[in-house]
């Protein structure tokens, strides 16, 4: 059976899973700059250590 | 927000305080992960309106997909404005929409260690950022509580109602007044969806016989392989990923070009769908500057959560739900009927196998029309705190297919009233009672 799936169409590069990502996201038009937001620690003033859990604020 | 268009139907002074809320919360299960929120407060600001939380799926699809172009308060216009959106979710209950799991939307970490791979990760996570929120908004802390999600949320929503019911018979924090949660187009049972892609497939002519007795003959294959993932397998459960998505990839190589989530449309080139607003939107400095988000930039959809969570893809996440059930917590799953990748077939024969005290009660249950405007919107099967809808003319985004629908379905499960002849959302006072 095993041959009869490595023949299958379906096993085409599509289904493997990091393009399949891809084409879900190109699908919806979007572009992302970043595959994730992983930032370097200390360059972004939202990292502060100490401070509140949770900050919130009103928007308009 | 810059420039809201004020609308007759709502507050014209645009620049009223609407009770509209973003920030980030400091995840304590994490190395330096923060997490990004908005909170709508009902638009009616009523003291009794219940909580929604809505999970976006992907996995690694951020919550702003579903706000702007599903159920949130506003519609992104062509000129960068935006538009009162009148079947909003907020028409019924107060909103909360998370970017998560971590490292997608504005949500961020400094540490790659942080990026989820599995349920316990993303509804620990859940929990306490809602532990956090209660904290800042002890006012709301007794409000009904449902979650809500669509698509790979099918995995997160009974993973996360599971972990705010354990937390709450542990007393672990601030008791959360969870009433329901209900999953849209979502992926739950593997076993049982995987297996349907074929038959759903042939029902609605996207294949022919032959080409579905072939696919057929992969079944066992993925079955087997589901097996050997069980809850927590990874490298078994990546395996069963890849064997189980040539039934999915079958359907697709036969049924060229077809809109996966919405199969009576065609995607134009690579396109299905256009939510480039979205990003161009989130990424005006006007904005940013509103919602503080400083210079985190807005990841739309993350490919690195989307790897990260496939060894969870293949479990099984329905064999938490009979417990909550049982304790008297609600469940809906609903279906447009137009979707492909998370079919109403695969959901509706999970539901009905889904082992509870109610199954067979369920099972001879009949089918009732889900009626809106006296047109009918869907299907509807329930039992006891299970209902199961088909939604009519939707695809796999049925609040942006049909939103006045799924703002009555909303409305009429959250007061409990889905089983009887549901009400037109906008037929209020004198009018709601002659139909009651």
């Amino acid at each position: 059976s095993s041959s009869f799936l490595l023949n299958d169409r379906s096993f085409e590069i599509s289904s493997l899973p990091s393009s399949r990502a891809g084409n879900l996201i190109r699908e919806l038009n979007l572009f992302p700059k970043l595959d994730a937001n992983v930032i370097d620690g200390d360059d972004s003033t939202l990292t502060a250590a100490e401070g509140p859990s949770i900050v919130e604020r009103n928007f308009r | 927000f810059p420039n809201i268009l004020a609308d007759a139907g709502d507050s014209g002074d645009a620049v009223q305080d609407l009770g509209h809320h973003a920030g980030y919360y400091k995840l304590p299960k994490s190395q330096g992960a923060r997490m990004f929120y908005f909170f709508f407060e009902s638009r009616k600001k009523k003291e009794d309106d219940p909580i929604v939380i809505w999970l976006t799926g992907g996995p690694g699809c951020s919550s702003e997909l579903a706000m702007f172009y599903e159920n949130g308060p506003f519609t992104i216009t062509k000129n960068m404005s935006l538009a009162w959106n009148e079947y909003g979710w907020d028409q019924a209950s107060n909103l909360l929409y998370v970017d998560q799991p971590v490292g997608t939307g504005f949500s961020y970490t400094t540490d790659k260690s942080d990026i989820r791979h599995d349920e316990t990760g993303v509804s620990d996570d859940l929990y306490d950022f809602l532990q956090a929120f209660f904290a800042e908004h002890p006012n709301l802390a007794k409000r009904d509580f449902y979650i809500t999600g669509e698509s790979y949320a099918g995995h997160y929503i009974p993973a996360f109602a599971a972990r705010v019911h354990r937390g709450n018979k542990a007393n672990e924090g601030v008791h959360v007044n969870l009433k329901g949660f209900a999953i849209g187009n979502g992926l739950t049972d593997p076993a049982i969806q995987y297996p349907a892609y074929p038959d759903y497939a042939l029902e609605m002519g996207l294949i022919t016989k032959a080409e579905h007795d072939r696919l057929e003959k992969i079944v066992p294959l993925c079955e087997l392989s589901i097996k050997l993932c069980g809850t927590d397998g990874t490298v078994s459960c990546l395996a069963s990923y890849l064997v189980c998505n040539t039934l999915f990839s079958g359907v697709i190589n036969h049924a060229r070009g077809v809109n996966y989530y919405d199969i009576r449309k065609k995607c134009e080139g690579s396109l299905c769908y256009d939510f480039s607003n979205m990003e161009k939107f989130l990424n005006l400095n006007s904005v940013r500057k509103s919602l503080g988000v400083g210079d985190i930039e807005f990841v739309s959809c993350s490919t690195s959560v989307y790897s990260a969570m496939l060894q969870d893809w293949m479990r099984n996440l329905e064999i938490g739900i009979p417990a909550l059930l049982e304790d008297g917590i609600n469940m809906l799953v609903y279906a447009g009927e137009y979707d492909l990748i998370c079919n109403w077939l695969g959901n509706s024969r999970w539901v009905n196998a889904m082992e509870w005290s109610g199954k067979e009660s369920f099972k001879a249950a009949k089918e009732v029309p889900f009626v809106v405007d006296g047109k009918e919107a869907g299907s509807l099967k329930s039992f006891g705190q299970l209902s199961f809808l088909k939604v009519k003319d939707a695809g796999h985004m049925v609040p942006m297919d049909q939103p006045k629908a799924a703002l009555n379905m909303l409305k009429s499960w959250m007061k409990n009233s889905l089983r009887e002849v549901p009400v037109d959302v906008s037929a209020e006072g004198e009018e709601l009672v002659a139909q009651m």
